[in-house]
């Protein structure tokens, strides 16, 4: 089962590592001036999974309501030989229908980008319906994993969704993102 | 089969965006005056394979005729809604029983390193038996699909060792890779 490997290296190779450090991480941006996250209940890492597996590399070509603001302090890490690994989270402003701007660290779950490549690769043999039964697996067994993490406790929350609609509607994903957002504001 | 994932992951979410640009990389490093890569053949990502899955985050500490040297420069790419993501490669220099260096971009194969703390966590129900199958499963799979991979050819090799034996040897590691790369110069 793909999507289980998937989830457990999304969390022991990251999550795991990342998420316990991201409270000081925001602090210290914040401590530098940038004002922007105001409520500390959002200070989380926002994990987007769409359905499809169709991961935009800029969040902002895909919905223009969606400003990439600049990246966290780097996280340094000798990782499996690799000297001074580097871990980085990115900050973004999402506006609403009032143009308000919504701050929010988001990243889109990586894995999902090696699932929709699988299903394009001949090798692989893997088709887009095994594709998307392993991403719902892939977010039920990292939903099983993280409720277990005393480590990463608060520090996620997963946006899982269903972008089958959303070539309809230019601004679906920032849509999607301020409902989580604003269930935690 | 948790294996068969974490290598396509491992091609398609690593292997296949950096070892293309390896060798430039390793250009780069060279034109500013560091001239310890001589030898073309082995301008290669070295990539160690346990059978144990026991990854060392510092290989010095395994060995000590291993001894890091530098980073590569820096591979930056966007990548999932992550902003300059940052992939680095370290250089070591490996001494022979003469106190001769060669020096080669080497790493471990971080996929193992997850098998590993799978097989410690008890919600993954994942054995210490399955773990030796996987990590040689996926071995094997890599093998293949780096095999067909033309972006790929030449840029890479796989050194997998059995280090059941390795406790008795504090030089064990460092005698490994260099009967890999006497193969190469
Ligand atoms: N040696 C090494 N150096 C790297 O820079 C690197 N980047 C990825 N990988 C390995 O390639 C494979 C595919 O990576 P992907 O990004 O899809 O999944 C990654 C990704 O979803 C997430 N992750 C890891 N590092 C980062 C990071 N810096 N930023 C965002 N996500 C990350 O957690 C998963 C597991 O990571 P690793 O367990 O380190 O091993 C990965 C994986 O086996 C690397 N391996």
């Amino acid at each position: 089962n793909v999507a289980h490997g998937l989830a457990w290296s999304f969390y022991i190779g990251y999550l795991k590592l990342v998420l316990p450090r991201l409270k000081d991480s925001i602090q210290t941006f914040c401590d530098k001036g940038n004002f922007v996250l105001k409520c500390k209940d959002t200070w989380k890492l926002h994990i987007l999974m769409p359905l499809s597996c169709t991961i935009p590399d800029k969040l902002e070509e895909e919905d223009s309501n969606i400003e990439f603001l600049d990246n966290l302090p780097d996280i340094v890490i000798d990782r499996a030989g690799v000297r001074r690994r580097v871990y980085k989270h990115s900050l973004y402003a999402v506006y609403d229908d009032a143009k308000r701007p919504h701050h929010c660290v988001l990243e889109c779950a990586t894995p999902l980008l090696s699932l929709y490549e699988m299903s394009k690769e001949s090798l692989a043999e893997f088709s887009t319906e095994d594709r998307l039964e392993q991403a719902k697996l892939f977010y039920r067994t990292l939903k099983d994993i993280l409720d277990n993490s005393r480590d990463c406790r608060n520090s996620y929350r997963f946006i899982m969704y269903d972008d089958s609609e959303a070539a309809e509607d230019p601004h679906f994903l920032s849509k999607v993102i301020l409902k989580h957002l604003q269930q935690q504001e």
